[in-house]
């Protein structure tokens, strides 16, 4: 008879529960009925399950996102863990839609369900990925702008991950001032 | 209590593994 070891068994269980949306930009629909739920997860395994399983970014259609969340926490600024918070926002040029777009948002999973910025990792909401024809876009979302040091840990260890260069500078953004702007550009809470 | 941390290297072997 074969022996089967727990290890060949046992799933990984992750520190969260998390849930993937996928947003589709159809204009005759309201943005919430746009939205939908794919699939939650709280092991290893069945995050790779899940992820072999979908389209990559890069080839998705544009005007969709894809959203990482902790389970209980809608991607959207107006629920209670999103509203007093904002984004590390990465904005990508259009040739990095097939040099980095698909690297980047992978690498931007595996931080947030390894739990990548250790104690200040309770700060993260989740992410989103933003399929644009002018520019691709990137963010990681946390709960609350006001916590400084949490902020700026969780965006120095991102661009390391990313493999940004030090010249590279990325921003921080408060979901108010973004939700609230008149112009094309919010101003910057904190850059790393 | 403790934090479930899985680094880069881990999660990506994980990745094909059955």
């Amino acid at each position: 008879s074969e022996t089967v070891t727990p290890a060949q068994y046992l799933k990984h269980p992750l520190q969260n529960r998390w849930a993937l949306w996928y947003f589709k930009n159809d204009k005759t629909k309201g943005w919430t009925e746009n939205l939908r739920l794919i699939a939650k997860f709280d092991t290893v395994e069945d995050f790779w399950a899940l992820y072999n399983h979908i389209q990559q970014p890069s080839k998705l259609l544009f005007g969709c996102d894809y959203c990482l969340f902790k389970d209980g926490i809608k991607p959207m600024w107006e629920d209670d863990k999103n509203k007093k918070g904002g984004r590390w926002l990465m904005t990508l040029n259009k040739q990095q839609r097939h040099n980095d777009l698909d690297r980047y948002w992978l690498e931007t999973l595996l931080c947030l369900i390894g739990e990548a910025f250790d104690e200040h990792s309770d700060e993260v909401c989740g992410a989103v990925v933003n399929v644009r024809p002018k520019g691709d876009k990137i963010a990681i979302w946390t709960g609350n702008c006001q916590n400084r040091e949490a902020i700026v840990s969780i965006g120095q260890l991102y661009k390391e991950r990313l493999g940004l260069s030090l010249k590279a500078l990325i921003g921080y953004q408060s979901h108010d001032d973004t939700s609230s702007k008149s112009g094309s550009t919010t101003k910057n809470l904190f850059s790393v | 209590g403790t934090r479930i941390i899985y680094d880069r290297k881990f999660l990506m072997e994980c990745r094909h593994s059955p």
